[in-house]
């Protein structure tokens, strides 16, 4: 998906910082 | 954990099962979850400097796999983690903020969770330089380069959708709206993952048997 067709939330939700997933990884 | 008590740190022990209960109380997770809890806030917090707290470059090196303190959203994330704004995550601080992103939490309190992340300086609005700031932080994260027309033509998109009242700011009643609207941005507010946490799941390797029953 281009980030140009993205709202801008859609693009900020994408960051690392915010992918608390990490925090599970072994 | 208290899986190999000896009696010098039986009053220890005591303390621990009572806070494990207290927070199993306070939010979503059982007994079993929060301990499980405390075993990956032990990893976190000693990862590296081993004091019991999650400092700022703890939890970046979790998330970004490096060891810094310098990342806009990581900033957002630990404040609003550390509720007592002292610089560092307790084990309550970290169990009251995951429970928000439990698949069984509230939606209301994911909406403000996310609300309060991207309310960069606590107005009790998302401003529009606020998002630009945010927008532009991720683009240098992902070495995208947009020329200013097209970062104005996404923020104009996202502001006619999210911003009702046309005041280039976006409360609280206008954020829920949008989220509603637009779910998918609520979906890193969810971590699947925590459904399944259990001693047994996590760690095969313990035998767990508490005095608390769920």
């Amino acid at each position: 998906v281009s980030p140009v067709t993205m709202n801008a939330f859609e693009l900020i939700s994408t960051s690392q910082g915010l992918n608390l997933s990490s925090l599970f990884e072994k | 954990g208290c899986f190999e008590c000896r009696p010098p740190r039986l009053q220890n022990c005591g303390n621990r099962f009572e806070e494990i209960a207290r927070l199993a109380s306070e939010t979503i997770f059982t007994v079993n979850e929060v301990e499980a809890l405390y075993e990956l806030f032990k990893k976190l917090s000693s990862s590296i400097i081993d004091d019991g707290l999650i400092q700022k470059e703890e939890l970046h090196l979790a998330l970004f796999k490096t060891p810094s303190d310098e990342n806009l959203f990581l900033n957002r994330v630990f404040y609003l983690f550390d509720e007592k704004k002292n610089g560092v995550i307790e084990f309550d601080e970290f169990v009251h903020a995951l429970s928000v992103f439990h698949p069984n939490a509230p939606m209301e309190e994911k909406i403000d969770f996310a609300f309060r992340l991207y309310d960069l300086r606590q107005t009790g609005f998302i401003e529009r330089k606020e998002v630009k700031a945010m927008v532009i932080v991720i683009l240098m994260e992902s070495d995208i380069t947009l020329s200013d027309d097209l970062l104005e033509a996404i923020m104009d998109r996202t502001f006619a959708d999210a911003d009702a009242d046309k005041d280039d700011r976006i409360n609280t009643e206008e954020w829920k709206d949008f989220v509603l609207r637009n779910p998918n941005l609520l979906k890193n507010m969810t971590l699947p993952y925590l459904k399944d946490l259990s001693l047994a799941t996590v760690f095969p390797s313990f035998t767990f048997n508490t005095r608390i029953e769920d």
